[in-house]
């Protein structure tokens, strides 16, 4: 999977 | 947006007005740590600032804003209108014991070494352990009005339902946010025992209650 910041979340 | 972190960020939103009808129908802060309180405002603060610089959608704005603003607006109930309500003697969970950690935390774990992203990481980790000052006073006092428990519950039941989501987006999407999914699983299990005690208490109709 890609490792990234899920930024869209709360 | 999946149904799963849709319903945890209702339960959330649900869990705010739950603690906002406790306090204005019993007229009191009777149970509910200041100190858990004043962590959410941190972490509100430090994780949706980015609304001055960053635009998701309009419902991540709504949202963002909503919390921010709720969570400064209990404290203020807290401090000012129903401040004689609040015992700190039995709010006494030592918080630097938290801040410092997280604050370290952050510092070695964070997806770029910049001021907003540290800050970001920071309130991701402090976030999932905002509660234990709460759930401290709870095991101090042994009991909890039912109204308190619901908001427990709400509370603890949006990060949990943040894990079916997550596996949701690895599957659909293929990306994984490693900070957040191993804070969220921390944040959970911090649950665990207040949510056995609740299920096997006050949803059988029966009053909190921790055993001695």
């Amino acid at each position: 999977p890609t490792w990234a910041p899920a930024k869209d979340e709360l | 947006m999946n149904l799963f972190r849709l319903f945890g960020d209702l339960s959330h939103l649900a869990s705010i007005f739950i603690l906002l009808h406790k306090i204005r129908t019993t007229r009191s802060c009777r149970g509910i740590s200041f100190k858990t309180q004043a962590l959410y405002v941190a972490v509100f603060v430090s994780r949706y600032l980015d609304i001055l610089w960053e635009w998701v959608s309009l419902y991540n704005f709504v949202m963002k804003v909503f919390f921010i603003a709720s969570s400064c607006f209990i404290l203020y109930l807290m401090k000012m209108k129903y401040r004689p309500t609040h015992d700190p003697s039995i709010d006494t969970f030592r918080v630097e014991f938290l801040v410092g950690p997280c604050a370290l935390l952050a510092l070695i774990f964070n997806y770029k070494f910049t001021f907003t992203e540290v800050l970001w990481s920071l309130s991701i980790f402090l976030e999932s352990l905002a509660i234990l000052p709460q759930l401290f006073m709870l095991q101090r006092t042994g009991e909890a009005e039912t109204i308190t428990t619901h908001y427990l519950a709400a509370l603890g039941a949006y990060r949990a339902l943040y894990i079916p989501n997550w596996i949701y987006r690895y599957f659909s999407e293929g990306v994984v946010d490693p900070i957040a999914v191993t804070a969220g699983l921390v944040q959970t299990a911090l649950y665990a025992d207040f949510f056995y005690v609740y299920f096997t208490t006050v949803i059988q109709g029966q009053k909190f209650e921790l055993p001695a």
